[in-house]
């Protein structure tokens, strides 16, 4: 049959959910033993986090799309959580073969770095069910049965949901792509949208990171700054 | 196979992006 923007978008949907059939929504044993390697074990930390930030995406979703959405939030979340253990589970498979060594207690225990891949992982579901569309292209059919096109949950609505600077949700881009490469290449295009988007305007907006981290470039790097007497 | 244009080098992970290495 010929394909349609519909039939596109379905076939993307089941090959999501497909793929994500057999990741859990907890950590798989292998990324579990990763967990219980660190030098502090951030397994509650991580619930925590997925706890709290799940309550936000559900609450801002069900603003943005209708009150009657947040259950379809909470199932959206749900399978970003999904893809998030998923291929945190191949970054780090990836960089113990690159690093040769198994405790990443300090990535593990990073905030950052989870509300980033967590962040990615819910803007690629997002933009399965055609709900984070750039308007661009013209069309915008809401699939998954939410009618998003008087909506505004377009990257970057995911970064404020989550409260994530754009700087630190790009460092995660390139490293997802590659440890998922069952993503489609729509997916993949729309991720890099998201790249030019951050890197182009949304990382140079008053409040951004990168400044601080220019001026210390600028000023020869933090750590090699002579120390005062005092300290 | 997409056209995505990786930058990173072989000795650069996630670990450092996140200055953990």
């Amino acid at each position: 049959p010929p394909q349609t923007p519909i039939r596109a978008a379905m076939t993307s949907i089941q090959q999501l959910r497909g793929d994500l059939t057999s990741s859990g929504d907890q950590p798989s044993t292998n990324l579990a033993t990763y967990f219980k390697n660190c030098t502090v074990d951030p397994t509650q930390d991580v619930l925590k986090r997925l706890e709290t930030l799940g309550q936000a995406f559900s609450q801002r979703f069900g603003q943005a799309v209708g009150p009657r959405c947040i259950v379809l939030g909470r199932q959206r979340f749900n399978l970003g959580v999904k893809l998030y253990y998923k291929v945190m589970e191949a970054m780090l498979k990836s960089e113990e073969k690159r690093l040769s060594v198994q405790n990443f207690s300090k990535l593990l225990n990073d905030s950052t770095f989870h509300t980033s891949l967590l962040a990615c992982a819910l803007e690629v579901v997002m933009a399965t069910y055609g709900e984070s569309s750039f308007r661009t292209g013209g069309y915008n059919h809401g699939s998954g049965g939410v009618d998003a096109a008087e909506t505004n949950v377009c990257f970057p609505w995911i970064l404020d949901v989550v409260n994530l600077s754009a700087f630190d949700f790009y460092k995660v881009i390139e490293s997802f792509i590659k440890a998922d490469p069952t993503l489609s290449k729509d997916i993949v295009k729309h991720l890099e949208t998201c790249e030019n988007l951050i890197m182009e305007r949304i990382a140079w907006r008053t409040g951004s990171p990168l400044f601080e981290l220019l001026k210390q470039e600028h000023e020869g790097g933090a750590a090699e700054q002579v120390e005062t007497p005092a300290s | 196979s997409h056209d995505y244009h990786f930058g990173l080098e072989d000795h650069e992970g996630i670990s450092e992006l996140f200055d953990c290495d």
